[in-house]
């Protein structure tokens, strides 16, 4: 573990007697070398040091008689800061419908996710609404549509309409019909990189203007999670998180890159394929999973 | 990083970036760079070009020669696909289905994902697509038991080609492991040496996770082949040198798009290439 390689690290070092701030260096190399283990963005990871380092070269550590211990506190203070605070919830809309728009790279959960997050509504008490706006995949309307079945929530779709904007623009219309008081865009997997694609994730902002506009990410997302989340919030526009497959082993540390390209809250985290695994982000539990 | 300069320890750094970058992982990145900084420092390599050519060598000789599926050895050829949630293991069986069927040979798919909502009716859907055949049973019954009737259904109708899509799932999990393990040992009833070829499926934008994804579902069920998807983003898929050299697993394709036609043979010195973009 970290833990024990920065110990290792100082021990090591202390036996040539007073650690100077160079012996610092040693320590930081095994932090890198963990994050970029644990898939954090290498820019951002040397960013990350460049902070550490700083911390580090006070008395705090450099007189310590534990001064392995004292760099993993200051790296674990300084990742639960960055990874953000717990709690961060799903602001309604004081005019209902709350229009909530899911987005994000193919396979990434966001048609499970969406679901996820209307049960977590109803079961709240709300009435929420799902709109079927995947137009392009095979049989994404009717993965919709199975999983609103199981959990009770009407589900918009259209077999016909070729535009996802006019879909969800139908759809809004249909929630304040029905007086649902959320609408949960499911949104076509695209990549941040096609052009038109992006301008038709755009169009559906535009159409209906959503409240809340949530990235969905799975947790296993390597280096590129700095330019894919960086292009998503550029192009459309970021307000939460939502990191998926959390269930599994990677080290997540996908959600440091993303956390610090967008600066957006990670709201929420999805925890196996069932409708009712979706849980509260919370930054110290993905710390020590980032670390190892 | 320009063409014809000199180098020096910024420019080192500047390509161990880049290695870094493209999700190869440190370790593999750092045995990597201390051979070109080797090489740097006792003055054999002098300017960026020959720190590009030293590394495309590195990369390629990892990586080896290509090796395309080689299907058919078999009749019925049978290919289980696996992989964790979301990777493309549906949409890549329709990517090979329809490449099987445009070179003049005959498909079935087995729906043995009868787990997940829509994935009978998504890979329904990719069966028409491809003008191949399809077995399916009802949503929740045995995935193993489709899978078993497709190879019956192609031995009895003399096909060429059976491919078995099963659900994603996450090699933590070993009930599903254990699943596989069966659905794998009843192909093997149904046909003594099936499956022929067993796909893991692996998602270029997953870190370094898909190393450790490949060695479980290795350990599991075997896997002789690797399909490398979503390599029309900006992700590198560099892991696959980490699987080549610790798995020595070959790399059979990679998927460059949604549509059914957007699938490619792996080739390293492409691959390579395309890491330097
Ligand atoms: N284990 C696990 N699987 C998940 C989680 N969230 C989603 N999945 C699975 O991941 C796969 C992809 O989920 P989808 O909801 O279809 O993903 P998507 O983003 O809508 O995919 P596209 O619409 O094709 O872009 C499915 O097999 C889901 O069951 C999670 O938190 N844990
Ligand atoms: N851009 C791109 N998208 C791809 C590629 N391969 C698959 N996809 C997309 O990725 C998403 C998931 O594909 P699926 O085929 O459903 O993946 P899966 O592994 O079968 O998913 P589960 O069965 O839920 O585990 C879909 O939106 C596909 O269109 C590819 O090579 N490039
Ligand atoms: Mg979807
Ligand atoms: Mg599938």
């Amino acid at each position: 573990s970290l833990s024990e390689k920065l110990e290792s690290v100082f021990r090591k070092l202390k036996g040539k007697g007073v650690l100077v701030k160079d012996d610092i260096d040693a320590a930081m190399k095994e932090i890198r070398f963990a994050l970029l283990e644990a898939d954090v963005n290498f820019k951002v990871v040397k960013g990350f040091i460049d902070k550490v380092k700083e911390k580090s070269l006070g008395k705090g550590v450099l007189e310590s008689l534990t001064p392995g211990q004292q760099v993993i506190k200051i790296v674990n203070d300084e990742l639960c800061v960055l990874l953000g605070s717990e709690n961060e919830k799903i602001r309604l809309s004081p005019n209902p419908p709350t229009v909530i728009m899911m987005i994000g790279l193919h396979g990434s959960g966001k048609t499970t996710t969406s679901a996820k997050l209307a049960r977590h509504f109803k079961a709240q008490g709300r009435r929420p609404m799902l709109a079927a706006a995947d137009l392009q995949r095979p049989a994404a309307i009717d993965q919709l549509i199975t999983l609103g079945k199981q959990i009770d929530v009407p589900v918009f779709f259209s077999k016909e309409d070729k535009i996802p904007a006019v879909v969800c623009k139908n759809a809004l219309n249909e929630a304040k019909k029905q007086a649902r008081d959320i609408i949960i865009l499911d949104t076509a997997g695209r990549l941040h990189i096609a052009e038109d694609l992006m301008k038709e994730l755009k169009a559906v902002k535009d159409a209906v203007t959503p409240d809340e506009i949530l990235f969905v990410a799975d947790a296993m997302t390597g280096q590129d999670a700095v330019n894919i989340a960086k292009t998503f919030n550029e192009k459309i526009g970021i307000d939460g998180i939502i990191l998926t497959k959390m269930d599994g082993d990677a080290r997540g540390g996908a959600a440091l890159s993303i956390r610090e390209v967008t600066g957006r809250p990670i709201k929420f985290i999805g925890t196996g394929e069932k409708i009712d695994m979706l849980e509260p982000f919370h930054p110290e539990r993905a710390a020590s999973r980032i670390l190892g | 990083i320009f063409k014809g300069k000199a180098i020096d320890d910024t420019t080192i750094e500047e390509f161990e970036e880049m290695l870094l970058a493209s999700d190869m992982g440190i370790k593999a990145t750092t045995e990597i760079v201390e051979g070109l900084r080797g090489k740097y420092e006792s003055g054999s390599i002098k300017t960026v070009e020959h720190v590009k050519a030293f590394l495309r060598q590195s990369i390629v000789d990892i990586l080896g020669l290509p090796q395309p599926f080689v299907l058919y050895q078999e009749r019925p050829f049978v290919v289980l696909c696996v992989g964790v949630n979301g990777v493309g293991k549906t949409t890549t069986i329709g990517k090979i289905a329809s490449k099987a069927v445009s070179e003049g040979h005959s498909v079935i798919l087995a729906a043995a994902d009868t787990f997940r909502a829509a994935a009978i009716e998504q890979l329904d859907i990719w069966a028409s697509r491809s003008h191949a055949q399809i077995v399916k049973h009802q949503h929740g019954s045995d995935p193993a038991a489709v899978a078993f009737d497709a190879i019956e259904a192609a031995k009895a109708r003399s096909l060429d080609l059976v491919i078995v899509d099963t659900a994603g799932r996450l090699h933590t999990k070993s009930p599903l492991m254990e699943e596989l393990k069966k659905i794998k040992r009843v192909i093997n009833k149904s046909i003594p040496g099936a499956p022929h070829e067993t796909l893991l499926v692996v998602d270029a934008t997953n870190g370094q996770n898909a190393l450790h994804q490949a060695k479980i579902f290795n350990e599991a069920v075997g896997i002789t082949g690797i399909a490398l998807t979503k390599m029309d983003g900006t992700a590198k898929g560099g892991i696959v040198l980490s699987i080549k050299k610790e798995l020595n697993i070959p790399i059979r394709l990679i998927g460059v798009g949604e549509g059914i036609e957007d699938c490619r043979d792996f080739i390293p010195e492409e691959f390579t290439s395309a890491l330097f973009d």
